[in-house]
């Protein structure tokens, strides 16, 4: 057989170095590259939702920046009008947008905070908001959980759902950290 | 073998990875709401995005 | 050097008026109103009277901001957030991209692009003369950030859809000509520092779409291959390495991400330059080249590889030839190698020339791995090959197992295979596997000549090697190219290659297995 790094014995040699060593894996074997956040089955173009070699995550809606109508920027004359962003002015709905169309930023947790602070909780195995309906105390509670009619806010509809629900506390997301600036 | 001059290159590459480019470097500059990605808890939501209809 | 006196601060202080004027709400729309008054005060203080004080007026500009932002990052360490630095280091960026962008739109006359695009092309060239000296200067202090900022802005700005822009951009493209030419220049083999900044931009979604789909005719798709061959030729020294240290893992991850945005979008565009891009990535990036070569043109419906029966060669699109925008017979160097070579495959003259060949693919190095000219290799098969599919079409007949045998060329193939050592052979077997891609007719005729290499092989070690070259671009994660599947389908299946008695199948437990499981998805 040729024994060299060019025949069997050679690709043997770098695929049994490849189990040791991390950096050999990815010209060895390659990747998975179903696992690089681009949905590869998609009927549309990736190109312009694409936001950049790095990102695990096509772009957000607001990222894609368009060329409008010059009459349509408006940001010059009412900057100095607007409101500082304070979370706790606004509603409910709004809170949700926040949430929803600012994965992986700040916005995310502080949408969250500020919803916890209104007692939502949110469920990390279903991961949907939920409260507690009015007026309607729990039908059956343990230490460790409780049982009853709850509302659940449906992204998809966007809209409040009432729903019966066994709530197990260690389910729930305690109250959200928000990161230090600058860390 | 990596030459003297792939070394150096490698170097610069280096110095560069300790500040690489952040997605607001290719956007328009936006005051109000900032681009402030940060972790979030992997049972958030981690793509953008509502369904256009909604 | 040697600015005329009082030409900085005056600089300073118009960069500075200006960047208030541009941030007033009094500024107009696109800052129109501000830059009527501020084209004003630059005649005033005799900026636009000649092209040498316009040339340093920009330079002292570029420096001027670049200064700046850099303090800033620099103060960052000591409290303000990253965020608040970069909002502050693109107020004056911006700023100044606005004017650039504005003085091109309005040099010259309106329907004359070429002062425009002269002014254009002057101050990429400041910004790629600065950049370069920052870096040489600074070395590893070098910040990318005011010139990536920069950079694109001024793309996003001049890409504008406005009538006046247009006219610049067709029917020639200056403005991507110009862009792709600051790139090139600052490509990462020459600019290292920047090489994340410079692949942000490459594969900017603005970017992307004007090159490879708004420009009508496929104009921009040369020089956005130009660009990928760059990064391509950078990553490579490190790819042979094969030691890859966490950033180089990561730019090679960002380029897998764009290649997979390409593969998804552009097929067509990674198919007619797929034998550039394989000339420069390295033999043992398999997984990268293998991305480049499943490209198959979106129209094409691909037949299932395992299909039970599947008759290759009745599929109607394997008499068709693949568009290739690389002069192959350009590359086959010296001309004298070329010329016997032409000789040879008319007359099988001069007899000599199949024992001088491998003199001419060797190269002088004593490195290992750097024996042999990769680019004359690959452009020696693929041209023999094209010129013998079109010996075959002109006798009324179609590439197969039988009339590929015979000839001058198949001499050439099977002369390679026998006399190069081991490392030539792997080279020239991989320049065969690198034409096996989508239905076409090189796809085709490369098939046929490697099984029938493996048929006539006269040694193991040749079979050895067919068997190395394939299964390494199978046992890869995902894509696999059509024209590999099929032909390692058949090798293992067709009984008359035999293949599953050859000792190198059995000679470790992991080479058996692998085959087991790679025989095991293909039947």
């Amino acid at each position: 057989m040729v024994t060299d790094q060019f025949g069997m014995v050679g690709l043997l040699t770098f695929i049994r170095a490849a189990e040791t060593d991390h950096n050999l894996v990815s010209l060895a074997l390659g990747s998975d590259l179903t696992t690089l956040g681009l949905n590869l089955n998609s009927p549309e173009n990736l190109y312009p939702n694409f936001a950049g070699p790095w990102a695990e995550t096509p772009c957000r809606p607001q990222d894609i920046d368009y060329h409008v109508p010059q009459e349509y920027l408006t940001n010059q004359q009412i900057r100095g009008k607007l409101a500082p962003v304070k979370f706790d002015r606004y509603g409910e709905d709004l809170l949700f947008y926040m949430f929803y169309s600012n994965a992986g930023d700040l916005l995310q947790i502080l949408a969250a905070a500020e919803l916890y602070n209104r007692d939502w909780r949110y469920h990390k195995e279903d991961r949907v908001w939920i409260t507690r309906a009015p007026g309607m105390a729990p039908v059956d509670k343990g230490p460790n959980y409780e049982r009853g009619t709850y509302f659940y806010f449906d992204a998809q509809n966007w809209r409040k759902v009432p729903k019966e629900f066994h709530l197990e506390y260690d389910k729930l997301e305690e109250r959200p950290h928000i990161p230090t600036p600058g860390g | 073998q990596l030459t003297v001059e792939h070394e150096l290159q490698f170097k610069m590459l280096q110095a560069a990875f300790f500040h690489m480019p952040h997605p607001s470097d290719s956007e328009r500059l936006r005051l109000h709401l900032p681009r402030q990605p940060c972790q979030t808890p992997l049972y958030y939501p981690q793509v953008s995005g509502l369904d256009p209809l909604v | 050097f040697q600015d005329p006196p009082a030409l900085q601060e005056k600089t300073e202080v118009l960069l500075r008026e200006w960047i208030q004027m541009y941030h007033s709400p009094t500024a107009g729309q696109g800052s129109a109103s501000a830059f009527q008054h501020f084209v004003k005060q630059m005649n005033l203080h005799g900026i636009l009277k000649t092209d040498d004080l316009i040339t340093r007026f920009f330079r002292i500009c570029i420096s001027m901001c670049r200064d700046l932002c850099v303090r800033s990052i620099l103060e960052q360490g000591q409290g303000p957030s990253p965020t608040y630095v970069r909002s502050k280091c693109f107020q004056n960026l911006d700023a100044f991209v606005r004017l650039i962008a504005l003085l091109v739109k309005h040099s010259g006359e309106a329907t004359n692009p070429t002062t425009k695009i002269n002014l254009l092309n002057k101050v990429l060239g400041l910004v790629c003369g600065i950049m370069i000296h920052d870096i040489e200067s600074n070395g590893t202090e070098f910040q990318q950030l005011p010139y990536h900022r920069i950079l694109i802005m001024l793309f996003l700005e001049l890409n504008a859809p406005e009538a006046i822009l247009e006219s610049i951009n067709l029917p020639v493209c200056e403005v991507l000509m110009a862009f792709t030419q600051t790139l090139h220049l600052l490509r990462p083999s020459k600019c290292p520092g920047f090489a994340y900044a410079w692949l942000e931009i490459v594969s900017h979604r603005v970017f992307i779409g004007r090159m490879l789909a708004i420009t009508p005719q496929q104009k921009g798709w040369s020089m956005y291959s130009m660009l990928l061959a760059d990064l391509f030729k950078f990553l490579a020294p490190f790819l042979r390495n094969a030691e890859l240290a966490k950033p180089l893992t990561m730019l090679y991850k960002g380029t897998l991400r764009v290649l997979l945005v390409l593969l998804h979008d552009f097929p067509e565009f990674l198919c007619e330059y797929h034998y550039g891009f394989c000339d420069v990535i390295p033999p043992n990036c398999i997984q990268m080249r293998n991305l480049i070569l499943s490209a198959f043109p979106r129209n094409m419906r691909l037949p299932d590889p395992f299909t039970p029966n599947l008759k290759v060669d009745m599929l109607p699109e394997i008499t068709v030839s693949p568009k290739i925008h690389t002069s192959v017979a350009n590359l086959i160097q010296p001309p004298e190698f070329k010329k016997n070579l032409d000789s040879y495959l008319k007359n099988r003259t001069p007899v000599t020339f199949l024992s001088d060949m491998r003199t001419y693919l060797q190269q002088v190095s004593n490195e290992p791995g750097m024996h042999y000219n990769m680019s004359v290799m690959n452009s020696l098969v693929l041209y023999v090959g094209m010129q013998a599919i079109a010996q075959i079409n002109s006798k009324g007949l179609t590439p197969s197992m039988s009339t590929i045998a015979h000839s001058a060329h198949m001499d050439i193939f099977q002369n390679l295979g026998v006399d190069l050592d081991t490392e030539g052979r792997y080279l020239f077997l991989n320049a065969i596997a690198n034409q096996l891609r989508y239905p076409n007719s090189h796809t085709h005729y490369f098939s046929c000549t490697l099984l029938h290499l493996f048929a006539e092989a006269n040694t193991e070690a040749i079979q050895e090697q067919i068997t190395r070259v394939l299964l390494e671009r199978l046992i890869v994660n995902r894509p696999h190219p059509w024209g590999l599947l099929i032909t390692f389908i058949e090798l293992i299946k067709n009984p008359s290659f035999k293949f599953w008695s050859h000792e190198f199948v059995k000679c470790a437990p992991e080479i058996e297995k692998l085959f087991e499981s790679v025989a095991r998805s293909c039947m």
